[in-house]
């Protein structure tokens, strides 16, 4: 994971070469040599933020380090592997992201920040992708960088501030603190919010099947 | 279908980019 060089699927679901049950997000990222569409980036929101909800207090959070990370299943569904080196005591030189233990809102925090870097995929330094408010301030929030602008940070929270419409009131963002609160975003970006588990069932399952179409193809190519 | 479209600019100190960057 993270090497240079062709993509090879078939490290992730260990069944190299067979039919595979689960991509990880850096796979389909370099399959396609493009980033993921806006639509993706809230399915794997939803359903990663849905797994590790699901997980409970069971188990032990841990913080994203990669897209090599995030499993994308043929089903849908969307799960957090451990990262390599994660078994143990953090290495010394693991650095802000690096640390094995954490918050919920930690989790949510390095999720963020790998999403946005799949949104990015490709991109150069100088460049910056135009993303839709609503998603915008979907990875700012999980993210925790919506103060580090220095901006009016308050508005979002503030029921009082001139949030008129109905529009409005349900793009305000309190803060984000747990899976279900991303969760409930997510739901709120649809017109229907009750359909959201089947919908970004569905973007996972087609993003799925789609590469492997692609991997398929690939392979045949060459 | 399946390709991603979207809009790039030049990045700015104050977008996101910017501040994902000075989180890692």
């Amino acid at each position: 994971a993270g090497g240079e060089g062709p993509p090879e699927p078939g490290e992730a679901a260990g069944a190299a070469g067979g039919s595979r049950d689960a991509l990880s997000l850096e796979e389909i990222l370099r399959l396609y040599n493009q980033p993921i569409n806006e639509e993706q980036a809230w399915a794997v929101c939803y359903q990663c933020c849905g797994s590790l909800r699901a997980a409970g207090a069971g188990r032990q959070p841990r913080r994203v380090r990669s897209a090599a990370q995030i499993r994308v299943w043929r089903d849908g569904q969307v799960t957090l592997a451990p990262a390599a080196g994660d078994a143990g005591e953090p290495p010394a030189s693991a650095g802000k992201l690096g640390y094995s233990h954490c918050t919920e809102t930690e989790v949510i925090e390095s999720l963020g920040i790998i999403i946005y870097k799949a949104l990015d995929y490709g991109l150069k330094e100088n460049e910056e992708r135009e993303l839709s408010p609503p998603l915008e301030q979907l990875i700012d929030h999980m993210a925790n960088t919506v103060e580090a602008d220095g901006s009016n940070d308050e508005g979002y929270e503030a029921a009082d501030e001139g949030l008129e419409d109905e529009e409005d009131e349900k793009r305000k963002i309190s803060a984000i603190r747990s899976y279900r609160d991303v969760m409930k975003l997510c739901a709120a970006h649809l017109s229907t919010e009750s359909e959201a588990p089947n919908h970004y069932q569905a973007v996972c399952r087609a993003l799925f099947a789609e590469t492997m179409e692609l991997h398929t193809f690939l392979s045949k190519i060459k | 279908k399946g390709k991603s479209l979207y809009k790039i600019k030049p990045r700015h100190d104050s977008g996101i980019k910017a501040k994902i960057s000075m989180k890692t």
